[in-house]
């Protein structure tokens, strides 16, 4: 159940230390770490084909950033951008570039309490591929800063 | 006062980080206990955001994204040695880690029953983070974020609304979702298009697909009732997901090459494309036994 193309080695080594599992307060009758586990995968039961209800209703209290990595192809940024703009909110200035260490970072479009924002040239996992980026776009969210 | 869920000294770190942090189990509904790591902040731990972050899955580990994408402990590859993150994100919060639902990760239930789905994971969710709230009365009034990817573009939303309906006093700010899966529709049908727009179908393929799974104005590749659709479909899922392109992603390459035949990964397959039976064709025949 490891995904694909991720090499987790480390962490398995790291994670099944009994030094390490010591130190995290982990009791030795639990199971040893994994990645991901198939037997919570296989009996999962999904019961919502959308969000867009929960968004409908939260965006009326709650700041909302959704960010993609643009080269992701498991959950890639055109879906999540659909997404946003099915919510019909509306649309505070242009979409535009944004920038780190002097390079543009991605694209970003604010709505009404949501940003839409792309990480140009990460994946998946976007801390992980653009760390320096995420940090920044991270940071001023919670911030609440453009 | 002291808390015994503090790590004192994390093996394979040379020096000790100056900010607090701690690992231990916080109590979700029945017998479940979920493994939570919380890293304090580096800077103002009093007054600065508490973030919780998901990884997703469903069934996926959120050390991950502590070990190897957002947290402060990041690992060489002789799986030993801890190095710190400067781009870590407890760098402007203090971030729980969060393993969900039990099952995963060290999180588990004494009753060994690992059956769940997104309402009772989002309510045992919210039960933990009572739990932690608890444990560390001192963070109740910090503004609070919920944050996570991947399948947590499911966790997260369900999580915000219990917290919405609830009566738990948590200075709920907002949330935020990386990668997410926010529709299956969307993301099946959106991603034909990436495909094509990123130059991994040729003209023939794409023909194919529009000829069998669009009308004039819109184009169903998700749930297709024409069978057609589903077979063209399932050629382009290939190409995505089969012949060693890294899924997660494209310009990046896969980690240990190209999967070995008939190799299945349930995991990340379980998200695309639920509604069809695709049958996937390894690029790399499995060569026959020599004698």
């Amino acid at each position: 159940v490891t995904p694909p193309c991720v090499n987790v080695t480390s962490s398995l080594i790291y994670l099944n230390n009994p030094d390490v599992r010591k130190a995290l307060h982990i009791p030795t009758s639990v199971q040893d770490w994994d990645i991901c586990s198939g037997v919570v995968g296989a009996q999962y039961v999904r019961k919502y084909q959308t969000l867009y209800n929960q968004y409908q209703t939260l965006v009326k209290h709650y700041r909302i950033m959704v960010y993609n990595g643009d080269i992701d192809m498991a959950c890639n940024f055109l879906g999540d951008e659909w997404f946003v703009e099915s919510l019909k909110l509306d649309k505070s200035g242009d979409r535009r570039e944004w920038v780190s260490n002097k390079q543009i970072a991605g694209f970003v479009q604010d709505y009404t309490n949501v940003t839409l924002v792309t990480i140009k040239g990460a994946g998946h996992m976007v801390p992980q591929d653009k760390p320096a980026q995420a940090l920044k776009m991270f940071t001023a969210f919670i911030k609440n800063t453009p | 006062g002291s808390n015994p869920d503090e790590v004192l000294s994390l093996p394979g770190l040379a020096v000790q980080p100056k900010f607090k942090h701690y690992s231990g189990y916080l109590k979700a509904s029945g017998t479940k206990k979920l493994h939570y790591w919380f890293v304090e902040s580096q800077f103002e731990p009093e007054t600065d955001p508490v973030v919780l972050w998901m990884n997703g899955g469903p069934g996926c580990s959120s050390l991950d994204g502590l070990l190897s994408e957002l947290g402060p402990f990041h690992l060489r590859d002789d799986g030993k040695t801890v190095y710190m993150n400067p781009y870590s994100w407890n760098n402007a919060a203090n971030v729980i880690f969060l393993e969900a639902p039990a099952g995963v990760g060290f999180s588990y239930s004494d009753d060994k029953n690992y059956t769940t789905d997104d309402d009772q994971v989002s309510m045992d969710n919210y039960l933990a983070l009572q739990d932690f709230f608890t444990k560390f009365p001192q963070f109740s009034k910090n503004p609070f974020f919920v944050t996570g990817e991947s399948y947590g573009g499911v966790y997260v939303p369900t999580l915000s609304m219990r917290i919405l309906e609830g009566n738990a006093t948590i200075n709920m700010q907002g949330f935020a979702v990386g990668n997410g899966l926010s529709s299956y529709a969307l993301n099946d049908n959106s991603l034909m298009y990436f495909g094509y727009y990123h130059g991994l179908f040729g003209t023939d393929l794409w023909s194919q697909l529009q000829c069998y799974c669009c009308n004039a104005s819109y184009c169903n590749f998700h749930d297709n009732a024409q069978p057609q659709c589903s077979l063209v479909v399932g050629e382009a899922m290939n190409i995505v997901y089969n012949i060693g392109l890294d899924i997660y992603n494209l310009y990046d390459d896969c980690a240990g090459g190209i999967p070995p035949h008939a190799t299945v990964f349930k995991v990340a397959m379980s998200n695309l494309f639920r509604n069809y039976k695709i049958k996937y064709t390894p690029l790399i025949k499995k060569p026959p036994k020599l004698r």
